[in-house]
């Protein structure tokens, strides 16, 4: 079974840690900080106190047994060493956490190519969302498109998928619905939209803009 | 034209501030350190220096002209104060960044509806993500179903939509196929998946669970 290492116990990778053992993996969760060991040792399988920058120490835990180590340190030097340590340790798959654009792009010059951007990408999230009072949320699945849920407006109660024809109209997918609280994947055409229904759009930024502009 | 507020300057703030001014909406930015504020001042139509727990700073900031404010302040205590304080000074809409499960009940009991955890949800995606060698992304869009970024294995390249009838197997919709780069949202019944093929589901977490196991 795979096993998994995290190093810097933050908020975010303590919850990298804790999920990966709740979906059956055993993880090795390393910090140099002693209270953050402890807080987390009940929830994992192995957690180390480990200054991670040291690559005997890292070898020492065990991390060798790890097919990947996500590296959740936030300091931008700590974190750009430890990477570099891993990858002199052979470690296959290094998942790194960049702080800002600039960390990512001296983890990428150094070999580093999962990098993930969590406070920058929920930022974005949640200014997407406060920004239009019709999308609830607003999240982007991959380059080319974002998934909106989008609380159906006056100019759209009463209307059939099928008449919306959002598809033809705008190139968007309306991929759910959620009417008097559940929710109905790949609705079909003659669904009709009722107050307080949310709509699960898929589509390009600029498609679903348009879009929610016309609806308001 | 609606105004926000961004309280707390860190990562995630920085990231609300500066998309929401991409957006087109005027930001007043405020934290208590004076090289953030500095940091950010070309990027955003206000920035002040101003120590968030005063209500009395607060309001000669500004922060009154403010419909939507969001507190990104990481330390439990003064994020809790703050939050009060802006409740007290009347402000409609105030979303707040949690850090922990009990720090989102505290601001519960205190009033606050809207509260993100975004280093804690970024945590259980990469879990996801990693977990799962053809599990390329895992997106949580509502408490009902969750999204998945699925690398075709060998099972299913060669068979069309229709056959694999992944609806009626699994109770999961193929909302998208990514092939030779192209994302082809909606895709017909005929199409035939390819190696190296992306699909892109949403299911419930148990069903897409099930599907993954069987199909790999
Ligand atoms: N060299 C190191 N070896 C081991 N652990 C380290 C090292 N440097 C930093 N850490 C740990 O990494 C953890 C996360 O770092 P920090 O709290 O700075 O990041 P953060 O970005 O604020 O975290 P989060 O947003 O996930 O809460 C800290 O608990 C810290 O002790
Ligand atoms: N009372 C206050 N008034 C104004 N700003 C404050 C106050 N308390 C904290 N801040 C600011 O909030 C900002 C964010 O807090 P902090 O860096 O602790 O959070 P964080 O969770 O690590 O942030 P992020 O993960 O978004 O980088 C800091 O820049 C800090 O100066």
């Amino acid at each position: 079974k795979k096993q998994f290492g995290v190093i810097g116990l933050g908020k975010f990778g303590s919850a990298v840690a804790r999920h990966l053992e709740k979906l059956g993996y055993p993880v090795l969760a390393i910090d140099k900080e002693m209270s953050l060991v402890d807080e987390i040792k009940n929830d994992v399988s192995f957690a180390e106190v480990v200054e991670a920058t040291d690559p005997e120490a890292l070898a020492a835990a065990g991390i060798k047994n790890c097919d990947t180590v996500v590296v959740a340190i936030g300091d931008v030097q700590s974190n750009i060493l430890v990477s570099l340590v891993l990858q002199e340790l052979g470690i296959k798959n290094i998942i790194v956490k960049a702080g800002s654009k600039i960390h990512g792009r001296v983890l990428r010059k150094i070999g580093i190519t999962d990098i993930v951007f969590p406070e920058e990408d929920m930022g974005i999230r949640v200014a997407n969302k406060i920004a239009s009072t019709n999308i609830l949320d607003y999240i982007s699945i991959s380059k080319e498109f974002d998934l909106v849920e989008f609380q159906a407006t006056k100019n759209l109660v009463g209307k059939t998928l099928k008449e919306l024809s959002l598809r033809n109209r705008y190139g968007i997918t309306v991929i759910a619905i959620k009417h008097d609280g559940e929710v109905i994947v790949s609705p079909q055409a003659e669904q009709k939209i009722e107050e307080m229904d949310t709509l699960f759009l898929v589509g390009k930024a600029t498609d679903i803009q348009k879009f929610e502009k016309e609806a308001t």
